[in-house]
């Protein structure tokens, strides 16, 4: 799927 | 990553080590809130449902996993374990927490990034997270003693958002990032509603008292 901003967030 | 965000993932790893330690060591969950870690399960499961689907780091897919199990395992430790569930507070622990997830859905429909399953589902646990903590507050300030374990688990989980909010600030100045309105503020609001306890919390450790809430 498409990387969405700030997702690599906790 | 940067020094913040490392930072305040790990005090949030912390909080549920010192969590689990109190369920495990004193087979006790008393002073802790069901309802709070209830809406942390539906957090966690709405947010981190792009596990299966997006990569990022081994980091992250690890954290990700840790952090559904424990979730899980509490709310099962409060729940079903024969010795653990009688120490829990459910007279005190009478937060209506259905009502906070409701709003928090309607907004995340009203209010998100882009009107997509996944993203509206993220945006909806980033609010559910904001006032999680709510039902726990309010227990706390029901009990008449508060454990150490209980008030240091409280305390990093609230660290923990705060610490966040420097990172995003890092983020956007180092990072040139776009302007993230929906975690910001969200993470705001989290960590506005620990302040009344961090004050306490602070107090009492500098007095070398016990911590208690004023009713």
């Amino acid at each position: 799927g498409e990387v969405m901003v700030g997702h690599d967030e906790l | 990553m940067n020094v913040f965000r490392l930072a305040g993932d790990m005090t949030h790893l912390l909080s549920i080590m010192v969590l689990l330690l109190k369920i495990h060591s004193m087979k006790s969950c008393a002073g802790i809130s069901l309802k709070t870690q209830e809406l942390y399960v539906l957090v966690f499961a709405t947010r981190y449902l792009d596990i299966f689907t997006t990569y990022f780091s081994f980091y992250n897919t690890v954290m990700k996993i840790v952090f559904l199990v424990t979730s899980f395992s509490i709310v099962w430790y409060m729940r079903h374990h024969k010795v653990v569930r009688q120490t829990y507070d459910r007279d005190q622990d009478t937060f209506r927490h259905h009502l906070l997830v409701i709003p928090c859905f309607l907004l995340a429909l009203l209010i998100n990034h882009r009107f997509t399953v996944r993203e509206v589902l993220w945006t909806f646990s980033l609010y559910l997270e904001a006032v999680a903590i709510l039902p726990q507050l309010v227990l706390l300030q029901r009990s008449r003693n508060i454990d150490n374990l209980t008030g240091n688990y409280v305390f990093f989980l609230g660290a923990y958002r705060g610490l966040y909010l420097f990172n995003w600030i890092y983020r956007y100045m180092a990072e040139k990032s776009q302007l993230r309105w929906i975690p910001w503020i969200s993470g705001l609001v989290q960590t506005a509603l620990y302040a009344d306890f961090f004050y306490y919390y602070i107090k009492s450790w500098k007095k070398r008292e016990k911590l208690q809430l004023p009713a």
